[in-house]
């Protein structure tokens, strides 16, 4: 449903759901946000809002749509089963001469308030995506920096779509780094590692080890104290 | 305990190993442990094995994680540790295949640590590299450096990777632990993680333990 607002500032568009711009940006989220479901499990798209904004040789998309889930009744999927769900998603995609990127994707229940575009605190850990305009070739460039992550790492994909989602995974994590750098009181060095190109769930389901969240299990006697020397 | 130290330059650490697309670090913190354990207590470096674990610690969950309190159970019941070549590492679990004849060495008892960092560096020198488990907040695209996330974000709560520590030291004036992680050497510094030491960062502190050899 059209939900008509006025722009926030002047240089931005209003929220147009009617321009035929949004389809194929829309249909790009809607296929990342789906990516690796099988079918019959995956959400159909709601209503849509979204503004342009005009980057370099490409525009960039903020979407506002809401998702909707489909019911859960397999017991081996879901502990219980669950009437359809509503999600209210953000996205930013970037689309450079068709080509589309996956910047951003923030999904919560409706009745989370979506973060404000503009909050200054949010900007401030973007700074990549804050230049206005983005980097020329902002998409061409993390192309290339993909290409040469999986010739270092020697990484291959069976299908494209499944490198372009590595891509989207890997931009994406390219953000979280700058976030976890800003956040380093020390002098660590953050950046892409033959890990970056997994989603932090799959990072933390494959390599870590939830077992040690229980604490540290069978009680073990205390060492003797080192008697200083 | 001395101002810094490194066992890797005495001799007590095997090389960095890789624990592939598998939750087995807490068998790579112990197999650690083990070898430092038994190389300043019996004379031997032994590269040993942690598939033997996988497959044989039935208190641990292989691939889907473990404790280090536990596998240390595991190595005295079963009598041993039989060598990474003997039993070599292949990333998931299969049936037990441990043999008691094959063992190369064995532990009699496991002990935790201070949660003291001083004092835990003081074992460390005097005793050997320690098994610790920490939050491994940021590790995913870690290169280099000694890391110092925000309390907040690397909860000492939230403990999620086993790791080894092998020495400690400063880097112009930044006190750190030198940890030697399970990822392969194309991971951190040559397979090494550098973490801020003094502030419990991560959680350090929470789970260091050690097995005893007589």
């Amino acid at each position: 449903v059209p939900v008509p607002a006025k722009p926030r500032a002047d240089d931005e568009q209003a929220w147009d759901l009617s321009s035929p711009e949004l389809l194929a940006p829309a249909r790009f989220a809607l296929d990342m946000y789906n990516y690796g479901r099988a079918a019959g499990m995956r959400a159909v798209l709601g209503t849509v809002r979204g503004r342009v904004r005009r980057v370099g040789r490409g525009s960039l998309f903020s979407l506002e749509a809401t998702m909707e889930e489909p019911p859960c009744n397999d017991p081996l999927v879901c502990l219980l089963p669950v009437t359809n769900k509503t999600l209210l998603c953000s996205f930013q995609v970037l689309d450079e001469l068709g080509k589309h990127v996956l910047l951003r994707r923030d999904c919560g229940p409706v009745n989370t308030k979506v973060p404000e575009y503009g909050n200054e605190t949010f900007s401030s850990f973007l700074p990549m995506l804050n230049k206005d305009p983005l980097p020329q070739d902002f998409s061409v460039k993390m192309a290339t920096v993909f290409k040469d992550f999986m010739a270092t790492y020697n990484r291959t994909y069976e299908t494209k779509e499944e490198t372009q989602w590595r891509l989207t995974v890997f931009t994406r994590n390219m953000v979280r780094v700058q976030k976890i750098q800003a956040l380093d009181r020390g002098t660590a060095q953050y950046g892409i590692t033959k890990f970056s190109d997994l989603t932090e769930e799959e990072f933390y389901t494959i390599y870590l080890n939830p077992l040690l969240r229980n604490g540290s299990g069978k009680k073990m006697r205390p060492a003797k104290s080192i008697n200083g020397r | 305990a001395p101002p810094e130290w490194d066992w890797r330059k005495k001799g007590a650490v095997t090389e960095v190993k890789d624990q592939g697309m598998c939750g087995s670090c807490w068998a790579f913190s112990v197999t650690g442990n083990v070898e430092g354990q038994w190389f300043l207590n019996r004379g031997t470096l032994l590269s040993l094995s942690e598939q033997e674990l996988l497959d044989c610690d039935k208190m641990d969950k292989a691939c889907l994680g473990g404790l280090p309190s536990n596998a240390y159970t595991a190595i005295k019941n079963l009598g041993g540790l039989e060598t990474e070549d003997d039993y070599s590492y292949q990333g998931h679990v299969q049936a037990c295949n441990f043999s008691a004849q094959r063992a190369k060495v064995y532990i009699n008892d496991s002990v935790e640590l201070s949660k003291n960092e001083n004092k835990m560096a003081a074992w460390l020198a005097q005793k050997g590299p320690i098994s610790v488990a920490i939050n491994a907040f940021g590790m995913q695209f870690y290169r280099h450096g000694i890391a110092r996330p925000l309390k907040p974000l690397c909860s000492p709560w939230l403990i999620d990777h086993a790791v080894l520590l092998v020495g400690y030291g400063n880097r112009s004036k930044t006190p750190y632990w030198a940890i030697k992680n399970s990822w392969g050497t194309n991971w951190g510094e040559e397979g090494y993680y550098y973490l801020y030491r003094g502030s419990g960062a991560c959680g350090v502190n929470t789970m260091a333990s050690s097995a005893v050899v007589n």
